[in-house]
């Protein structure tokens, strides 16, 4: 593995570490995305869906999706629990996270029909999850915009997970030309355009935060 | 190809 490569798998192991952490020790979920994370939990299902093949890699890979699946999974049941114990902050976010999220799911459906590998049900799958992580965090951004004002645990997370978008670019790169690996389309296709969702983000909350005021997307 | 994909990366 390549210096981008783990630099990047840190910062995404990093953001949701930050977002559990935080949910599970101050029991605030002030300005996080049910519907960012319920997306979250697809996709790192359908994507993963090799660890039923066997098809084995690495210990490194395998503890990593069984990682991924359990942590997503576990912070969508963290955010449900404060149904309850946190109930005003529960219904101001299940107020403010109005994004559609139909469309996000059937488009990366569509495009996954369109755009795989090969035509199998796992292929399709996979598809359909780099499409979606690709879009996943609109409802997150938009909650952000609605609300005018971004928490520092949103921005930290926001920010964790973009630096490993970013990341996956340049190992790309490494991978194709100094390790000599087939270059992936699908996947630089949908990490471009993800890492271009989040640098409109940093650009925005750059214009706006470090330059006073809050937050506010177009 | 018949040969299956192999996605190393997350």
């Amino acid at each position: 593995m390549n210096p981008f490569r783990i630099a990047a798998d840190l910062s995404h192991l990093a953001s949701i570490l930050i977002l559990l952490r935080t949910i599970q020790t101050t029991n605030c979920i002030d300005g996080v995305s049910l519907k960012t994370q319920v997306l979250y939990v697809l996709v790192f299902v359908s994507r993963y869906l090799d660890l039923l093949t066997l098809h084995w890699i690495s210990l490194y890979n395998t503890l990593m999706k069984v990682f991924f699946i359990s942590s997503s999974i576990y912070i969508v049941v963290l955010l449900q629990r404060a149904k309850v114990s946190n109930a005003v902050a529960y219904k101001e976010m299940i107020l403010k996270d109005s994004f559609k999220i139909g469309y996000l799911l059937g488009g990366s459906a569509v495009l996954a029909l369109l755009f795989n590998e090969r035509f199998t049900f796992i292929d399709v799958a996979w598809s359909f999850s780099v499409w979606l992580e690709s879009i996943a965090i609109l409802p997150q951004l938009f909650m952000l915009s609605k609300s005018g004002k971004a928490q520092s645990l949103t921005i930290h997370y926001i920010f964790a997970l973009g630096l490993y978008r970013a990341l996956y670019i340049p190992n790309w790169i490494w991978r194709w030309l100094v390790e000599n690996k087939n270059f992936q389309k699908l996947a630089f296709v949908t990490g471009v355009i993800q890492t271009l969702l989040y640098s409109d983000f940093f650009y925005i909350y750059y214009k706006k935060v470090i330059k006073g005021g809050g937050v506010s997307l177009p | 190809s018949n040969t299956a994909p192999v996605h190393d990366e997350l």
